[in-house]
């Protein structure tokens, strides 16, 4: 009797499942995963920056000498090489990190015609309960020039927007800044964390990311000219924000 | 450890043979500690199962991986446990009680002993990336409780 059960337990398991059972396995697994219901991205574009730098996070999480690189110091803040590989502090983030999400870029390229500087916008506030962020970046590529400002420094800052006017310029907190020379290329990455977690417990105190760059006279100068890659540049290099979470509590799955 | 037991057994007339129970168990039990009626094919078992997010079409969502060996347990806890297979401390003291009890108390149970987690890549309504880490969603060994 034991092996007709077997062969059946196994029967039943290879073979294809009826419709009413596949909505069924669906529900479970998403239940199992945590998800109220399956996400319906709007055909989302797996060869941006974002989704490339996530997925070279998620090889570096498989690889077991991953949590080697917990101990190592951090990185270079410009990455070079591979446009998307996670730094080693982004694999100390990981190793300690149960969520990673990288946000999508809300402003529109036709939205931002600025000549002297970039505006972002990332919506932080779909982030899944019990949840705490323990770490987050702001990405921006950096290309390499190769014109007549090759031997020149530049001065980056990243603002947050405080308060909009519409008769006079946005009031701006600086978050971050630092000199980079033209020749250099990879990816800048500017810590945003106390920002995201502002942002989260406030999200109608979100207006967005400036970001500057002036000439080693303080001069304004046009990002795009430096190399910085805004969004109107190639997908896979477009600026994005990643976010390390931890989980407050214990997750309870609802009773169903 | 039953009193009522002991009590029955003082009542009895005392007899020179021992009678073992009629029960099947205790037949059962000989045979085991004799390792003559366990089939191995009956032992606790780690058997896969293959959860595909692409055969549950999730593709579009999921990025990775495309799916997962879940495993599951099955078989059956019969003595002796720890010839064929991992076994607690607890379901040894099960089997005895259950040898003992066999109506009331269950032999242990096949069961997961030892879990792994995974990580999960996927978009959300937004098409923001999560990379989430899952604990204990893969069974890596199997045994009695």
């Amino acid at each position: 009797n034991f092996t007709m059960e077997s062969d059946l337990s196994s029967a039943f398991v290879h073979r294809a499942l009826r419709s009413q059972e596949r909505r069924e396995v669906q529900r479970e697994i998403l239940s199992v995963l945590g998800l109220p219901r399956r996400p319906r991205p709007h055909s989302p574009e797996r060869r941006t920056a974002a989704p490339i730098y996530m997925l070279e996070l998620y090889n570096a999480a498989l690889e077991p000498a991953a949590s080697g690189f917990s101990r190592a110091a951090a990185a270079p803040v410009l990455a070079p090489a591979p446009p998307s590989a996670p730094t080693r502090r982004d694999q100390r983030y990981l190793s300690d990190a149960d969520m990673v999400m990288s946000f999508v870029n809300m402003v529109e390229p036709d939205e931002d015609p600025h000549m002297f500087h970039q505006f972002h916008r990332f919506d932080l506030s779909r982030i899944p309960e019990g949840e705490a962020v323990t770490a987050a970046e702001f990405r921006v590529y950096k290309d390499f020039v190769h014109e007549r400002y090759e031997n020149e420094t530049f001065h980056v800052s990243v603002y947050q927007v405080l308060r909009e006017y519409d008769d006079r310029d946005s009031d701006l907190f600086l978050l971050d800044s630092r000199v980079i020379w033209a020749a250099e290329e990879g990816w800048l990455v500017f810590d945003l964390t106390a920002t995201s977690n502002h942002w989260i417990l406030h999200p109608g105190q979100n207006l967005g990311l400036l970001l500057v760059l002036e000439s080693a006279d303080g001069d304004r100068v046009n990002p795009r000219v430096a190399g910085l890659v805004g969004n109107q540049g190639p997908q896979n290099k477009q600026p994005f924000i990643v976010a390390f979470f931890r989980a407050t509590g214990v997750r309870l799955r609802s009773v169903r | 450890s039953a009193p009522g037991h002991k009590q029955r057994n003082q009542n009895r007339p005392k007899t020179p043979k021992h009678t073992p129970p009629s029960s099947q168990e205790a037949l059962r039990l000989a045979e085991a500690a004799e390792n003559v009626s366990v089939d191995p094919k009956q032992g606790c078992k780690k058997h896969e199962l293959y959860v595909s997010f692409r055969e549950l079409g999730w593709q579009d969502w999921i990025i990775a991986p495309e799916g997962y060996a879940a495993y599951y347990c099955e078989g059956e806890c019969a003595f002796p446990l720890n010839s064929y297979m991992n076994a607690t401390n607890h379901a040894i003291v099960q089997t005895l009680v259950h040898f003992i009890n066999p109506d009331s108390v269950p032999k242990p149970c096949c069961a997961p002993t030892q879990l792994h987690g995974i990580s999960v890549l996927y978009f959300d309504d937004s098409s923001n990336v999560i990379l989430k880490k899952y604990r204990n969603m893969v069974v890596r060994a199997c045994g009695c409780h």
